[in-house]
């Protein structure tokens, strides 16, 4: 029996929207600890990982672990009928095909039922070493969406490079190049309006700015996005979930032959 | 010539 019922619903509006475009089925895993997800893209260039912790629920009930495979883009559909000030309840019977979510308005004077199939996903749980950073950025989210839209009208990829300096994201395309730095700015009324660079060593990557703006959909889940560098590693863009877990997305770099 | 990594080539299936 599986029970978890979110008073914040719009947040698990907001994962599917973050989520859908860059993953088609996954498997949702659900334990005593929490509601979680990782799976990579059909190309096998990102990945994704989503934690949902047992206490950001109202109501938590796991009686054994769960692996749901679903339809994002199916699961989306259902979501996107719940209202944003809805509670939302997901519910699975032991040995059930299907999942049920339940929306509750506020003042509880409706209440809707959407059954959907789950599915048999055969994915590949990769292993996800603890690394240190050369280089950690914390800057608003909204601010990066912003660049990695403005780049992409410029050009297809992004170095990313952080120096003593600060943050520099570059491109260049057929029109011409673009290179927006982002200085070490923490003198903001509000802590989530801050820049902040932690920089163990100087890093440059490049990466494909289409997936960057898939990941800046998760913008609307946080005010924040952490963005960790290292390397040869693949870098970590971190949608933090308040109160609840995160939403990172993992991007391989594109690498000199 | 830049090729786009592959994230399998990072991390290892556990």
């Amino acid at each position: 029996m599986l029970e978890l019922r979110l008073v914040q619903g719009s947040l698990l509006k907001k994962v599917l929207e973050a989520i859908k475009d860059l993953v088609n089925d996954a498997n949702f895993d659900c334990s005593a600890t929490g509601f979680s997800l990782q799976a990579m893209d059909s190309s096998h260039v990102a990945l994704v990982a989503l934690l949902l912790r047992n206490e950001g629920f109202e109501h938590y009930r796991c009686d054994r672990n769960i692996s749901m495979g679903m339809n994002l883009g199916n699961m989306n559909k259902m979501l996107k009928c719940a209202g944003n000030d809805d509670i939302i309840t997901l519910k699975a019977d032991d040995g059930s095909d299907t999942v049920t979510f339940m929306f509750e308005s506020p003042n509880q004077d409706k209440i809707a039922d959407f059954e959907m199939k789950l599915m048999d996903i055969d994915s590949e749980h990769l292993g996800i070493p603890e690394a240190e950073y050369h280089a950690i950025v914390r800057m608003p989210s909204a601010e990066f969406a912003r660049i990695c839209k403005d780049l992409s009208s410029i050009g297809d990829t992004v170095v990313i490079s952080v120096t003593k300096e600060g943050v520099k994201f570059s491109t260049k395309g057929d029109i011409g190049t673009a290179n927006i730095v982002c200085r070490q700015n923490t003198t903001v009324d509000k802590p989530e309006e801050a820049t902040v660079i932690e920089m163990k060593e100087p890093v440059s990557l490049t990466f494909a700015l289409r997936y960057m703006n898939s990941f800046a959909k998760a913008t609307p889940l946080s005010h924040t996005v952490t963005i960790s560098l290292s390397s040869e590693l693949p870098v970590v863009v971190e949608y933090k979930i308040e109160d609840m877990g995160y939403v990172r997305f993992y991007l391989a770099p594109k690498i000199e032959e | 010539d830049v090729k786009q990594g592959n994230i399998m080539s990072f991390f290892k299936k556990v």
